[in-house]
């Protein structure tokens, strides 16, 4: 996928956006990691765009494209900016009643955007 | 720039440059990390755990690795998911540190409040008490190997909740209002140590009863001539503080693989 740094001429992209826990103060509770990637998907997702390899946000709409590109659209449906791929973050905290407890979330991290 | 159109499917719209530091913007963030973690708000931590306990137990663990510089690295549990080929619904460990009250016996009690995060039907699939014993100056020589049997009780499952009165011993007023059950260890200690022992029984038990308090005794036989004994719940020493782990996992079933 694109990454938002000016270069993707405002096509779908990865714009990243990290959050230190220490300047929303909460770093108390959160004992690791020190911060979180909360980065979003933007951009516009215009018709020949269905035509770049890996910015299908599915096989599904890989296969929408196809119909697309030769102008045999399902609907006028737009196609939009979203994560095509996640990752799990590792976290360690401090819960109400004192427990540190160390969980993996799934699906937490936006790694790469693309075009459903 | 052409203006951005919204599409039916994308909920979320993104505020452009000018707002990124909006502050709604750095909420809806902060409520995707409670939601993820089924908070409904962050907790308020008023009087944090001793950071020498939180260090000692995460270092017992290899839950996580404090750097020099006081940042902790935790290693995820994905290559255990990868090792046993199942598809692991969302497992979590947490730690819970030894508390004591005026229910427990100051001589051989302490409670623990074990979280459930929240989840009525989290499974534990283990849970180990760690207790640390220390060799007492006062003992016998150095390095003479000294076999104790350390005795857990714990209350069973369908017993009255609460620690009034203990396994017919100490706690209070003698005598028990439950049935408690018992793990029993040999321990062959040569220097002060931390030991571990198996709990996933009584710690099912409590969640089985909807509770989350789970009250212990500890007695020790041969610990007095061995000159060695077990540290409880002492202020002065944070660092040895008894701490349980309890490794579960969300009972949704769904998603399992099986090997056929």
């Amino acid at each position: 996928g694109l990454e938002c740094d000016g270069t993707s001429g405002g096509l779908c992209c990865r714009q990243q956006f990290y959050i230190d826990f220490r300047l929303i103060g909460w770093n108390d509770w959160i004992i690791a990691p020190a911060g979180y990637y909360g980065n979003y998907c933007e951009g516009s997702c215009p018709a020949y765009m269905a035509g770049v390899p890996g910015s299908a946000s599915s096989f599904h709409t890989a296969v929408v494209n196809q119909y697309r590109m030769r102008g045999m659209s399902p609907g006028s449906v737009n196609s939009c900016c979203i994560p095509t791929k996640l990752s799990t973050m590792s976290m360690l905290y401090f819960d109400d009643e004192y427990n540190i407890v160390k969980r993996d979330v799934p699906n937490m991290i936006v790694e790469e955007c693309g075009c459903a | 720039s052409s203006p951005q159109e919204s599409c039916a499917s994308c909920g979320f719209r993104a505020p452009d440059q000018s707002e990124r530091v909006n502050i709604d913007f750095l909420e809806a963030v902060k409520r995707h990390i409670l939601n993820r973690l089924q908070m409904r708000d962050r907790p308020n931590i008023t009087h944090p755990i001793p950071k020498a306990a939180m260090v000692t137990a995460l270092r017992r663990l290899h839950a996580g690795k404090v750097r020099e510089d006081g940042r902790v690295e935790i290693p995820s549990f994905d290559g255990q998911a990868a090792f046993n080929n199942e598809v692991q619904a969302e497992t979590s460990e947490i730690i819970s540190f030894a508390e004591s009250d005026e229910h427990t016996s100051t001589k051989s009690g302490l409670y623990f409040l074990v979280s459930n995060e929240g989840n009525q039907n989290l499974y534990v699939s283990q849970a180990n008490l760690w207790l640390y014993f220390r060799v007492l100056p006062a003992g016998p020589e150095k390095g003479l190997r000294r076999k104790v049997t350390v005795k857990i009780h714990y209350q069973e499952a369908g017993a009255a909740s609460g620690a009034e009165g203990g396994p017919g011993g100490g706690g209070g007023g003698g005598g028990g209002t439950g049935r408690w059950a018992l793990v029993e260890k040999r321990v062959d200690l040569k220097r002060s140590g931390w030991h571990t022992f198996p709990l996933s029984e009584a710690v099912r038990a409590v969640f089985g009863k909807g509770s989350r308090r789970q009250d212990l005794e500890v007695h020790c036989e041969g610990c007095e001539t061995a000159g060695v004994a077990p540290v409880l719940v002492d202020p002065g020493d944070p660092s040895h503080r008894p701490f349980l782990v309890v490794r579960a996992r969300q009972a949704d079933g769904k998603h399992r693989i099986r090997k056929r």
